[in-house]
């Protein structure tokens, strides 16, 4: 039996937000500490990695691992019922063919209960070793996802540079060119604002923008992403939760 | 323009 509640039905459907659009079909797997899940987009470039901590959910309860098997487009139709305040409970028996979505306004005592057909999906499940990374930086997620969006507008790549002190990101497209250049920064107010770079060795990637833009949506989630890079990696775009992570892999393109 | 590299060199996809 599962019995799972979220505090806050918009908690659940920011991090559904965050990577349906890249990914369709993904089992979440069930377990007495939480919930995990995995995907690979169609094109195989990009690897959606979640967990979602049992400390995430106001109250927790899985006896027996369970799979849900989910498409995430029927998933959001039923999340877009609740009021972003309502608690969320997702309930599901031990052999489920569905799982149930329960909406509850607990001041109005007003109840919505949706149940979503479950889908058998035949999908791997990776175990993701730790790799090795060449740099690794931490920025505030909004002005992360403010530059990918404002320069893939220049091109369909976008490279990433990191030397010791600097970070830059730059799109060389047919209308034109742009960069923007970063540097450390700390703010002692409001840590969240801080840019922390750690450079092992530089690096110079180039990812494709259209997988950039699907990552930055999930700047909802988190205030700061993590961004690990090597030449030798698919590199890694994490956004961390109360309790867990919406984690991205992006292969580079190759650098000609 | 440059090519697009898949995951699979670094993860086990099918």
């Amino acid at each position: 039996m599962l019995e799972a509640k979220f505090e806050e039905a918009s908690f659940f459907k920011r991090i559904i937000d965050g990577f349906k659009d890249c990914v369709q079909l993904v089992n979440f797997q069930c377990k007495d500490d939480g919930i995990i899940a995995q995907a690979v987009d169609d094109s195989r470039v990009l690897l959606v990695s979640l967990e979602i901590g049992s400390e995430s959910f106001q109250t927790y309860r899985c006896d027996h691992p369970i799979t849900l098997g989910i498409d995430l487009n029927s998933l959001s139709k039923i999340l877009r019922c609740g009021n972003n305040t309502d608690t969320l409970t997702l309930i599901a028996d031990d052999t489920p063919d569905s799982v149930l979505l329960l909406f509850e306004d607990t001041k109005r005592e007003r109840i919505a209960e949706y149940s979503l057909k479950l889908m058998d999906i035949d999908a791997d499940f990776l175990k993701i070793e730790e790799l090795a990374y060449e740099s690794t930086l931490m920025m505030p997620s909004a002005e992360f996802a403010k530059n990918v969006r404002d320069l893939s507008q220049l091109s369909d790549s976008l490279t990433f540079t990191i030397t010791k002190e600097t970070i830059k990101f730059q799109a060389d497209g047919d209308i034109g060119s742009g960069s923007v250049i970063l540097k450390p920064y700390v703010n002692m107010d409001d840590p969240d604002q801080s840019i922390k770079l750690e450079m092992e060795q530089p690096v110079d990637l180039t990812f494709g923008s259209k997988y950039l833009l699907d990552i930055v949506k999930g700047s909802a989630l988190s205030n700061k992403v993590g961004i690990r890079l090597s030449s030798e990696a698919p590199a890694l775009f994490q956004f961390d939760l109360s309790s867990g992570f919406l984690q991205f892999f992006l292969a580079p393109k190759f650098n000609d | 323009y440059c090519e697009q590299k898949t995951l699979c060199p670094y993860f086990i996809v099918r």
